[in-house]
């Protein structure tokens, strides 16, 4: 339970006080480090602005902690081809993980319903795409919806965890990703957040995974509320951060929202983890919008902490990070990650560099180690493929095998630092080997890369083998990811691109948005232009060959940069070359005065002066704001940019922010409220908005909030009205009771057992029983026997059998009727 | 033995000229074409209704004359992928 702490937020969402994991620290006995969430929140982010997708197998959009943050433009339905990505409703309810995963996300706080979201101010979408054929097709799909307005995605599937599968994206998934990074978030890269498998049990390893052993993936483990191992945690070289999740039956659970307007503490496995740090995230880009993929990873490897998770393997590697199989860099710290977002500098680029290609097919020998080793200088003489310090490093390796399982691989680095590609899986008795197979690791991160890499293949039969039948490494590749120089203490050009953006930050009121910046021009000289004479004569008109853009003066030559002067204008100057021309060039004007082109302002492709207010049209990469006549990088508060026209236009005037389209609103203005795709007004309770009407309508007298008139509309019912059939009812129908529900302030009406015509407090609980039924207790009966005899009868009076399902066929009717 | 991959009427094709070009691609060969691939430009999903919507054997017959329009630079059947949530 939360602890009595003067800086605990005291939120009135009914499970906030049970979100343990919201509120660890030095006093708690179990969980003694804290994921630092609040903390951020108290330094006032809480992923405003930021759209985070999840991809699951759908998203409740109209669950009442969950509509106010709701985004369609994050959503798509992949599996249905269409717009609405509401899961499939069925007995089972198993569409419920996608609305699960939202929840943790962004949850709206204060709301009087269930959970508060680590990014409660987020906005939320969800993408239908694990309701059907999951095919290359659909992953590829998913990955690409709107790069350029979904922030993060956020997966918690991926292949069997079944300890013998080895699968991973297919090729249009590959590209989806790498289009993500490139070309998401205008260039910033998106940023996939992914769950590491839950495979621990079968004995599985995340690096048979493609999606989290990818360098694209940020893979994320769980650990239980005591720092201990989850049965169901899998190992492995790629994982890069933990947060809190489910452990055994004793450990406290995880609370989340649910389907059916529910709540849930069911939620379990790293499937927790992975939406924990998309909220994280989110508060990270709150903090910093401009962070790249990159910068957001080594945020976290820079941010996250041991604390007290427990590991046999914690260890330093040469960089000075502490890195463990089971939990990466360890625990997430988002107090931490927002401050180093803040004042974070853009690393450099990425460099990759293949340091090491060995096809020499070699024999792995039973029971022994096959030790390979390279020298790499790390591509030093490529000034474009250098990696002088590290972020990921991949083994591409081939190997055929007779068991797979029986295989198990480390990578040792030239600072000693050991990975471990790949474990013993015991249920693994492929013959497939493996085949160019990248294996990935992050424990190198920061270490120097050149030097001597040692990669280690053991094979260790789990069963009896011929000692004949041996595998065989037939290729191996190791390829570094990294950074020329050092990633943080280095003076880049990114840094001035990130004051640049700076400049771009938008303001109420007046809009004062990013100009182009300012750059040195080229002095230009203020006289006109007249070429000096030659030869001490006086200059001389030469009409019979003379351009025609020359002046009275006449020329040296036919050409136009032979003239003397111009008729018109003038362009160039003396360390370039004049010449005369009719009209300016794009990016010049023409000063009639001083007949000469001048240069426009930078940004503008034509004005009709050079400041920078005076510009009637933008080159591209900028973009023309009327009212000022001004060029810029980013349109002001207020308005989108028009990409074919090149203009900034005017949002709707409910939107503080909008993109792409008037109507298309990012963040509203005060007094409006972001709800299904649109700033309405914001609505007093009992009240919505409509959205033809353009006003709020009243709600039907039995809904306390609604989305429509209708009584079929209602998010939360009256007072002392339950929730039926999708409606708001003052009394449960016959055949039903009212229950109260954790986390909602009406009761819901559930069905009495199948014998009961009503019931009380629980659906067994029969206050009258069906036609045909006979009421013994709170339990209605319908079984007869013919020969029961007294000792029987008390026997099962006694025992109540009656009562008690799995005997109730020796309930006797007779014995009832004899008292 | 490895398990059957599962094969759909699924296509995902790489189609150069743009999505009226993939529309030209699609209707000559009997294919409805459901647009761009996401992001990727110049990946078109294509459907056929007359390839058997779960096999284990991979199709033959239209997507043969599909392979050689001078179009088309690749082309594959989508499988199902098994996935799991976690």
């Amino acid at each position: 339970q939360a602890q009595s702490d003067p800086h605990t937020l005291n939120f009135i969402d009914p499970l906030w006080s049970n979100m343990w994991y919201m509120h660890c620290g030095p006093k708690s006995t179990r969980c003694r480090s804290d994921m630092n969430v609040q903390a951020a929140w108290n330094r006032g982010y809480t992923g405003k602005n930021v759209v985070v997708t999840i991809l699951d197998d759908g998203i409740e959009k109209n669950h009442p902690d969950l509509a106010g943050n709701y985004d369609p433009y994050a959503s798509y339905d992949v599996n249905g081809n269409d717009h609405d990505p509401s899961p499939r409703y069925d007995a089972s309810n198993e569409n419920k993980h996608g609305t699960r995963c939202a929840g943790e996300v962004a949850a709206s706080a204060n709301n009087s319903c269930c959970i508060v979201g680590i990014a409660y101010n987020a906005k939320i979408g969800g993408i239908r795409m694990l309701d059907g054929d999951v095919t290359d097709v659909v992953e590829a799909k998913s990955l690409g919806i709107r790069p350029n307005y979904i922030s993060i995605y956020s997966a918690s599937w991926g292949p069997d965890d079944d300890g013998k599968t080895v699968d991973g994206p297919g090729q249009l998934a590959k590209q989806a990703f790498e289009y993500g990074i490139k070309k998401g978030r205008q260039g910033l890269g998106s940023i996939f957040v992914w769950a590491s498998g839950n495979g621990g049990r079968e004995g599985d390893y995340c690096s048979c995974d493609g999606y989290t052993n990818s360098i694209y993936t940020i893979s994320v483990s769980s650990t239980t509320e005591s720092g201990q191992k989850p049965w169901y945690l899998e190992e492995c070289a790629s994982t890069l951060a933990t947060t809190y999740s489910s452990g055994a039956f004793y450990d406290r659970k995880i609370f989340t929202t649910d389907l059916r307007h529910h709540c849930t503490d069911g939620h379990t496995g790293t499937s927790v983890s992975a939406p924990m740090v998309a909220g994280v995230i989110a508060l990270a880009l709150e903090a910093n919008s401009q962070l790249t993929w990159r910068d957001v990873q080594h945020l976290l490897v820079k941010t996250c902490r041991p604390a007290h998770l427990k590991a046999s393997d914690w260890k330093t590697n040469g960089a000075g990070h502490k890195v463990s199989h089971l939990y990466g860099f360890g625990l997430v710290d988002a107090e931490a990650l927002v401050l180093a977002a803040k004042k974070w500098t853009a690393v450099p680029v990425q460099h990759t560099c293949v340091a090491v290609t060995d096809k020499r097919p070699r024999s792995i020998p039973l029971m022994q180690t096959l030790r390979t080793t390279a020298l790499t200088a790390a591509c030093a003489n490529r000034s474009d493929q250098r990696v002088g310090y590290l972020e990921h490093v991949v083994a591409r390796i081939s190997i055929s095998h007779p068991r797979r399982g029986d295989l198990q691989i480390h990578l040792i680095s030239p600072s000693g630092t050991k990975s471990q590609l790949l474990a013993k899986r015991l249920l693994d008795h492929s013959n497939e080997g493996f085949s160019n197979w990248e294996f990935m690791t992050v424990h190198c991160w920061g270490e120097k890369a050149e030097g001597e890499w040692t990669l280690e293949i053991r094979d260790i039969p789990s069963q009896v083998r011929h000692p004949d039948r041996q595998g065989k490494l037939k290729e191996w590749s190791l390829i570094l990811y990294g950074t020329a120089e050092h990633p943080y203490n280095t003076f880049t050009s990114h840094q001035s691109r990130s004051r640049m953006l700076e400049l771009s930050t938008p303001v109420l009121g007046p809009p004062r948005a990013s100009l182009s910046p300012p750059q040195a021009e080229a002095p230009e000289d203020e006289e006109d232009y007249t070429a000096p004479p030659s030869h001490g004569r006086p200059n001389t008109l030469q009409t019979s060959t003379c351009h025609p853009e020359c002046g009275n003066k006449g020329c040296e030559g036919p050409r136009a940069d032979q003239c003397l002067n111009c008729v018109h204008f003038s362009l160039g100057n003396a360390k370039t070359g004049r010449k005369c021309v009719s009209e300016c060039p794009l990016g010049y004007f023409g000063d009639t005065a001083g007949r000469r082109c001048r240069r426009c302002h930078r940004g503008c492709e034509t004005c009709k002066g050079k400041s920078p207010l005076q510009c009637l049209s933008c080159r591209p990469g900028f973009y023309h704001h009327q009212d000022m006549n001004a060029c810029m990088t980013h349109c002001p508060a207020g308005s989108y940019a028009h990409e074919s026209e090149r203009t900034c236009r005017k949002c709707h005037p409910s939107c503080k922010k909008c993109a792409d389209e008037p109507e298309k609103c990012t963040v509203c203005k005060a007094g409006f409220r972001f709800a299904q795709g649109r700033c309405n007004p914001d609505c007093e309770q009992g009240t919505y908005f409509d959205s033809e009407q353009m006003k709020c309508g009243q709600c039907h007298p039995t809904c306390k909030s609604c989305v429509g008139p209708s009584r079929e509309e209602c998010i939360h019912c009256a007072a002392n009205f339950h929730f039926q059939d999708w409606k708001c009812v003052p009394d449960c129908g016959e055949g039903y009771y009212p229950e109260e529900m954790r986390g909602l302030l009406h009761k819901v009406c559930r069905r009495c057992d199948d014998s009961c015509l009503s019931c009380e407090g629980s659906s067994r609980n029969c206050s009258r029983c069906k036609t045909g039924f006979t009421q013994l207790g709170t339990s209605c009966v319908n079984h007869t026997c013919s020969n029961a005899d007294e000792t029987f009868c008390e026997m099962v009076k006694s025992n109540r059998l009656c009562e008690r399902k799995l005997f109730v066929q020796f309930c006797c009717r007779t014995c009832l009727l004899a008292g | 033995r490895p398990p059957h991959p599962v094969y759909t009427n699924h296509w995902a094709v790489q189609v150069l000229g743009g999505p009226a070009e993939a529309d030209r691609v699609a209707a000559a060969h009997g294919y409805l074409n459901l647009g761009q691939i996401g992001s990727l430009e110049n990946y078109y999903h294509f459907y056929h209704s007359k390839t058997f919507k779960r096999s284990t054997l991979s199709s033959r017959g239209p997507h043969t004359f599909l392979r050689m329009d001078p179009q088309v630079k690749w082309l594959q059947q989508q499988e199902v992928k098994r996935r799991v949530k976690r």
